[in-house]
């Protein structure tokens, strides 16, 4: 089993290949790319060798070859459909950020209950549909990850809403921990979680 | 050296404690605790361990009280003042945010570069300074946090800057690694980290 900060690890190796390929750089040393990522050249080559062997003796990495590793290994060599569910501020900044389609992720549909939202197209094309018409809106434009922006006290009952409209990955915002099937994926993206981090070592310096 | 893992699971028990004891429940067991965070109580116990011993062998722990035990540790007994870089999509979103407030952040400063943002007041009653008089606001408005939403590109040259005007602690949104000195404490959100956790999972599910 590997450990899921090996795979936080392999995404930030894959955004640094990608940087350096573009800047036309063909060979990189594990000291350079693990420098690069602020680990240390040992916790790369352990994280790699999970995988296989990418690296070529005396010479390094060949940065296209090991991207495209990556990339295959993080499943990311197709597109992922999104699907949002809240759009608050949150939600409209994210489905305003362009950099999301770079990486491979693209929002295909998006809800709220709001009378006011409902209907209304997005600058981006997308028009906000209506939490009831869920399972029809899925059909016809199914996406993997559903998004989650809704407040908190509503997080759960819409997430169940997603799953039995088929969707298996979880992107959750709201600041609760989601009750989920064994067969759904759920990750969580909590701020206040950062900042009391910060907090804690602020105030824990000698 | 604590984990920072459990410096993450803490400011979870301390948010579930403080809606614990909003409901009026006055003891709550390690296994409920645990159960409601989402760890088990072995964890749960073991994290606490690091500070001290909170329990009553057979009653559990009394709510409030440890509640206040992991705020002090946290360092959450004080209001944190946070200062903004870079005001758009995002950085409103944040600064919208009405949750902050409750768990002991508040904004007291935001900056930008753009001329159609500087000068203007915000819904909080908050203005946007220019970015050319951060040592002239921070003298004035000083803050501990310094929050970065602003593009990828700059945001090295605006770590920078905030630090010279006094800022020890970082919460930074742009996708890249900052370079800081010793006595600087950056934690990174990103959002494209946790998509790639979720692609990987999806696409090597059995
Ligand atoms: N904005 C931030 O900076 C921030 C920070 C940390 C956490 N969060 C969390 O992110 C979530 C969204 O925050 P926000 O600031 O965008 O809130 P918001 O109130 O601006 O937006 C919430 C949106 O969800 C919609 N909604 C409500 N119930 C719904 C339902 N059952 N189904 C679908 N849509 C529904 C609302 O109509 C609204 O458009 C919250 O859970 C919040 O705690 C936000
Ligand atoms: N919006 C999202 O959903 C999202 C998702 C992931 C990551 N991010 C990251 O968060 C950051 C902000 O994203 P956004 O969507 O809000 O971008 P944005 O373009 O909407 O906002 C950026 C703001 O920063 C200001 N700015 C530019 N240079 C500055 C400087 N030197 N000093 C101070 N302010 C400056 C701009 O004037 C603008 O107001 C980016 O680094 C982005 O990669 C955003």
């Amino acid at each position: 089993k590997i450990p899921p900060a090996t795979i936080y690890r392999l995404s930030r190796y894959s955004r640094k290949l990608s940087l350096l390929s573009k800047e036309g750089l063909e060979v990189v040393s594990s000291e350079k790319l693990a420098a690069e990522c602020g680990v240390n050249s040992a916790q790369l080559r352990k994280d790699l060798a999970y995988f296989g062997e990418f690296g070529v003796r005396g010479v390094g990495y060949y940065t296209g070859h090991l991207l495209q590793h990556i990339k295959n290994i993080l499943g990311l060599e197709k597109e992922w459909r999104l699907g949002l569910f809240g759009v608050g501020n949150l939600g409209q900044a994210l489905l305003h950020y362009p950099n999301f389609i770079n990486q491979g992720y693209r929002f295909v549909a998006a809800f709220d209950v709001d009378p006011g939202k409902i209907g209304q197209t997005l600058g981006s094309g997308l028009d906000i549909s209506d939490m009831k018409d869920i399972a029809e809106v899925v059909s016809r434009e199914p996406f993997g990850i559903g998004v989650i922006t809704t407040p908190a006290g509503w997080a759960q009952q819409v997430v169940e809403l997603a799953i039995e409209a088929g969707v298996k990955g979880i992107l959750n915002f709201a600041p609760v921990i989601l009750r989920v099937p064994g067969d759904v994926v759920v990750e969580y993206v909590d701020f206040t979680l950062r900042l009391d981090s910060l907090s804690y070592y602020l105030s824990n310096r000698s």
